[in-house]
């Protein structure tokens, strides 16, 4: 029942001894202590309702509900720790697991994450998203670098330059999420960079949510004909996201440098054999 | 001989919104895959080229388009191998490089001829299926540059092998 902690010379993160989730990041450069929840949830895809009868496809997201379902409430973990990495391997069902990594010198947390196939056996059409909750007040607002240009200031249930009526309370504050997101409350800062396009969204003060696998059983009638629905068992997806916690004043020069990293990623080729000895000079 | 051209047509191909948004029905969507796939080949051999000029030795290189799920043909066999680490970025990074070998000891050399400290980390598997490795070691790249790193296997009856020091005098 101890409490589980990965860390390096800049980071710790500890995990609930009884969920298995995290629970807390500390930067330990800046004495920064956020106390956090993060795990998988999954959205209820509407097929249509008295309201409307618009179902969640392809083009639209319309969960049926406001508030998401766990996948798990915890999850099975495995602890390695050697010299060059330390990882929690977190299992949260038999279609969802997670690996949070670090590696020395590294300034931010690294959580791989795995979702798929993901089932309906149920008849129930599933948008998961991987949510981080914290006790940040966060006004309202977050942030996302919509379309690849500058992040830009989201307000929940605002839009600013007309006068909103907010009939989806769920998807219509989702916005696109091309390289990060994040929340503050003006003096701690918590950043998730991704490696691919998703939408996100912050539905609570202090929470940040991304949309990380979908899969659905009808079509919302806006063209493709189809419903989201790969044939067979299904798509089994891996990505990641790399979390920062820093102080608002210095949190842009982490995310920037992280994200370009990110984006222009060392390649690796192989070669069989011991080769000649190659030297840059 | 290489060329990029294919990925450039398949890549302008995907500008449509289908691709980027993932609203194509699902035999578009397996032809877009298919036109990446087929772009990506001529791309590898153009790679290749640049790197065996840049090194000036003529290597068969292989590329592991699976290492994100931990499949790597040329890194799991017991053959030595090197590994190139190609960095797009106008800065020098530091990565950590993790490659699914099969089980025992390596020996890693930096472009140096230094060992550099290395992992074996057995990952997780359902039951009944085969255990993974994953060789682990941190390796420097150059601003717009690459760097080649030599991973040997050896032995296991000598696993104090791995934190040998590199004596300069006895390398070839």
């Amino acid at each position: 029942r101890q409490v589980l902690a990965i860390e390096n010379e800049f980071i710790q993160a500890t995990f609930d001894p009884d969920t298995g989730l995290l629970m807390g990041i500390r930067n330990k450069e800046q004495n920064l202590v956020l106390p956090m929840s993060q795990g998988f949830f999954w959205y209820q895809a509407s097929t249509g309702d008295k309201e409307s009868s618009q179902a969640s496809g392809a083009y639209i997201f319309r969960p049926e509900r406001p508030q998401p379902l766990p996948v798990s409430r915890w999850a099975q973990v495995r602890l390695v720790k050697t010299a060059l990495v330390q990882e929690v391997h977190q299992n949260f069902s038999a279609w969802c697991s997670q690996v949070v990594r670090l590696y020395p010198g590294q300034r931010h947390l690294e959580l791989e994450w795995t979702v798929g196939p993901i089932p309906v056996q149920d008849d129930w059409g599933k948008e998961v998203i991987s949510r981080f909750d914290t006790p940040l007040k966060t006004e309202g607002q977050f942030f996302t670098d919509s379309n690849g240009r500058e992040v830009l200031r989201r307000s929940r249930n605002y839009r600013p330059t007309w006068r909103l009526n907010q009939t989806e309370p769920v998807a219509g504050n989702y916005y696109p999420v091309n390289t990060r997101i994040y929340i503050t409350d003006g003096d701690v800062q918590l950043t998730v960079l991704t490696d691919r396009s998703q939408g996100g969204s912050s539905l609570r003060d202090g929470s940040l949510e991304l949309m990380v696998h979908r899969r659905l059983l009808a079509d919302d009638e806006r063209g493709v004909g189809e419903a989201l629905l790969e044939s067979e068992s299904g798509q089994w997806v891996r990505g990641r996201h790399l979390v920062l916690l820093d102080s608002a004043r210095n949190a842009a020069a982490g995310h920037r440098l992280l994200a370009e990293r990110e984006v222009l990623a060392p390649q690796l080729v192989l070669a069989l054999g011991r080769g000649v000895p190659y030297r840059p000079g | 001989s290489g060329d990029s051209a294919p990925l450039n047509e398949a890549m302008a191909v995907l500008q449509h919104h289908d691709a980027v948004s993932g609203t194509s029905r699902q035999h578009v969507a397996n032809d877009y895959a298919r036109q990446l796939s087929a772009g990506w080949g001529p791309c590898e051999v153009l790679v290749s080229n640049a790197l065996a000029r840049l090194s000036g030795s003529k290597l068969d290189f292989a590329f592991c388009r699976e290492l994100n799920v931990s499949v790597c043909p040329p890194s799991r066999r017991p053959a030595p191998f090197q590994v190139v680490i190609y960095n797009p970025l106008g800065r020098k990074v530091d990565q950590m490089v993790r490659l699914p070998v099969s089980e025992g000891t390596f020996l890693v050399k930096d472009p140096n001829g230094k060992t550099v400290p290395s992992d074996v980390l057995v990952l997780p598997s359902p039951p009944g299926q085969e255990q993974t490795s994953e060789l682990l070691f941190s390796a420097s790249a150059p601003a717009l540059g690459f760097s080649i790193y030599s991973v040997t296997r050896i032995p296991s009856r000598h696993p104090k092998a791995r934190t040998q020091q590199y004596d300069p005098k006895k390398s070839n």
